[in-house]
């Protein structure tokens, strides 16, 4: 996947950090410190779309680039999270037990184009 | 998919930078409640101490990596070990004990456990962890009786029993499992164990004297998949 950066406009990762403190949520989430969130933004013209990170291959790209020149009606498409993991947590719970669990598919871990 | 042209996703680009931050802050908060099944977060009036939480991990892990069981109490070894599936959420649950009633002799243990847990998950383990000082040398037989309130809520009837040896002081594990499961049919979320000693030991667990020696169930149990077909 491509980390955003402040020149590009195409598909990328944006990192977004939920501190838990900073919510005031550290009194009932003891771990961990924060929820690394991120999310998925930019463009994504034609000739890059079913690409999983973007880059996967760069012939994928030339032929997708070459077939989108050639079409007769252009179809957008989005940028997506294309790879993500669980989140692990260690919590109270209401009944001030503590639980641990795995949420999956929690974090962003790349992006790319639908 | 993009619809009528724009992606789901793509009205936060056209916000204000602060007010992206509240979106996703907001979106974070709700995604986090609505997987833990949470209606709001919870308020924390009696936060467990540091000293039993970091004890109780520990004793977990331990747990997890010995495959020694105590004398007597053999692990139900018909319970598959955890393997999670796509879409599956797990959880290891901590309830520590309340005190309840107490003699030099006996003392009585009550566990609240999640109001969430009852009917929507499946029990797949769980273990209590008791901690024992014994008085000296040689074999200490436990009583150990799990209780329930009867019909007309004045008293507690004793729904099973078992018997357990103690050696020497230590951390000693007891598999409850088919209890709290038992406990969950019922749709009841407390469980209470009474523990009986053959002779006056002044004090049967060390749980008043320090925070890390507290006694807890860990369970681990998994939400319930509506559409799996159970064969008993």
């Amino acid at each position: 996947g491509i980390e955003c950066s402040g020149t590009s406009r195409m598909c990328c990762r944006k990192e977004f950090f939920v501190d838990f403190k900073e919510i005031g949520w550290e009194d009932w989430i003891i771990q961990p410190e924060g929820y690394h969130m991120n999310y998925c933004a930019g463009l994504c013209p034609m000739h890059m779309a079913g690409i999983p990170g973007l880059a996967a291959s760069f012939h994928t790209a030339v032929l997708n680039l070459i077939k989108a020149n050639n079409a007769d009606a252009a179809v957008d498409s989005c940028c997506v999270p294309t790879q993500r993991r669980p989140l692990s947590l260690l919590y109270y719970d209401r009944d001030s037990n503590i639980i641990k669990t795995d949420i999956p598919d929690m974090i962003v871990d790349a992006c790319g184009c639908t | 998919a993009p619809q009528g042209g724009l992606c789901p996703a793509c009205g936060l680009a056209a916000l204000p930078p602060a007010s992206q931050r509240d979106v996703l802050i907001a979106v974070a908060k709700q995604s986090i409640l609505s997987k833990l099944r949470l209606p709001d977060r919870p308020n924390i009036t009696h936060p467990t101490s540091r000293g039993a939480l970091l004890s109780a991990l520990r004793r977990m892990r331990a747990q997890h990596t010995d495959t020694t069981v105590s004398p007597g109490m053999p692990h139900d070894s018909s319970i598959p070990p955890l393997r999670p599936g796509a879409g599956v959420q797990e959880f290891e649950l901590l309830s520590f004990a309340e005190s309840g009633s107490s003699t030099s002799r006996s003392v009585r243990l009550h566990f609240h456990f999640t109001q969430e847990l009852p009917g929507s998950t499946e029990i797949l383990q769980a273990t209590l962890y008791l901690f024992w000082a014994v008085p000296g040398p040689g074999i200490h037989p436990i009583t150990i009786k799990f209780l329930q309130p009867d019909p007309t809520g004045l008293s507690m009837t004793t729904v099973s029993e078992t018997r357990l040896e103690v050696q020497r002081a230590g951390w000693v594990t007891l598999d409850v499992g088919q209890a709290v499961r038992s406990l969950f049919g019922r749709g009841s979320q407390s469980l209470t164990v009474e523990l009986e000693v053959a002779e006056d030991w002044s004090s049967p667990l060390l749980a008043g004297h320090n925070d890390s020696h507290w006694p807890f169930v860990a369970a681990q149990a998994r939400v319930r998949m509506p559409h799996r077909v159970q064969r008993r």
